[in-house]
């Protein structure tokens, strides 16, 4: 990943331009208000403080020889879908824009754009299932019926082994971690017992998992 | 979790009162722009179009019987603050805000704020983290020393079997699920062989899980 272009520096433009510039990349940041360039303007590779819906503006800052060109302007939905389309047209190779509707993220595929982030959508999720089962760290879907999850140890669960427990059988589940504060044992054994704060990290059947969680709530 | 407040329906504001609402809580949306709580009258449990600064209309609103109140409001700082210091003293068990700036989430925390969020700003930095490390699809941190991640298989780890690739004794890693297609195989063999878009589910040392992707680039 060499360079890219960070179009629109708001909240998540300015975020996605600092991380990648602080992992080696280098980042031309741009965007029309001249207090957000600012905050990045000794950061940042290079930036500019220009309008984009200006087509001589996108010729100048030599848009197309970027790796990947971020359009991270969600509430100017004229100037996310114009922009996208001028990328396009430049043959930028991986075009990703931020889209703050289900309508907006359609209409930004149809114009070119190959990758189309809803970052509050998604975070908002995110938070509702994390107030729902807050002792639920991670979720990851491995397949169709099968899962890896982190759980917090709390309730019901403290101060039982992991022989008590009994996961396998009860409910085809693998320990294949516990955390205990800084430290992760890999290789738990069946007397080990888990302790309140504890994370629980499981593999195994979906199915398994949530009736774990619900038996523990 | 019994029933949750929503302040702000905005992106992300919307985005959390479906989810919940989906997921079986009861939940109250509450916007002073009529067009966004129009969008969620039929789908929450109940809505308010409402200036919530009005300390009257805090009042009104019951919001001290609530679970947990979320403020939704990014842009608006004012009202963000001021809503929360109300929010702490009608003795709210538990206040989630969203900050659009780290400064404005220290604020936050200062008024009483039990949880801060910063929607745009974690999901800037994880597209990062995907532009640069693109088949690094998953990444936990179990301990200061040990990963979990999911790589794709690409390049030169394609029609490898797991004993060629010799995780173990090269980068104290180990496979827990080998994923093909729709299907996880969480046992896999020595003579497995791993095939392009397969997911490879590793757990090890970090420095190690380094060492290979960067092997393998
Ligand atoms: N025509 C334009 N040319 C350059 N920059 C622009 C243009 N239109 C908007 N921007 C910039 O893009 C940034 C993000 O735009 P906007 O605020 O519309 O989206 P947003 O999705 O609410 O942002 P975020 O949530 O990331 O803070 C702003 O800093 C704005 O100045
Ligand atoms: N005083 C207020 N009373 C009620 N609702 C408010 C008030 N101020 C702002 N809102 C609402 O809160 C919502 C989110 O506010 P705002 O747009 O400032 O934040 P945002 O962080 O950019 O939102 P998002 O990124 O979630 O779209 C808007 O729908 C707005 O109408």
């Amino acid at each position: 990943c060499k360079d890219v272009a960070v179009i629109g520096l708001g909240r998540f433009g300015s975020s996605l331009a600092r991380t990648l510039q602080s992992m080696g990349v280098a980042v031309l940041g741009v965007d029309l208000c001249e207090e957000h360039v600012n905050g990045l303007a000794g950061v940042l590779t290079e930036t500019a403080i220009a309008d984009i819906t200006d087509v001589q503006v996108v010729q100048e800052l030599g848009l197309r020889n970027f790796d990947h060109v971020v359009v991270a302007i969600g509430q100017n939905i004229a100037a996310s879908l114009m922009l996208t389309v001028m990328l396009k047209d430049l043959d930028v190779k991986h075009i990703i824009a931020k889209a703050s509707s289900d309508l907006h993220g359609k209409a930004l595929r149809l114009v070119g754009a190959d990758q189309v982030v809803f970052p509050e959508r998604d975070m908002g999720a995110r938070l509702a299932k994390h107030l729902i089962a807050p002792n639920l760290l991670e979720f990851i879907e491995l397949s169709p019926v099968h899962s890896l999850i982190e759980l917090t140890v709390a309730g019901a669960l403290v101060g039982k082994t992991l022989r008590q427990l009994d996961l396998r059988n009860k409910y085809s589940v693998n320990v294949i971690g516990l955390r205990s504060g800084q430290y992760c044992n890999l290789s738990p054994i069946a007397d080990d017992m888990v302790k309140e704060g504890d994370i629980l990290v499981l593999v195994g059947e979906t199915e398994g998992l949530e009736r774990l969680q619900s038996d523990y709530g």
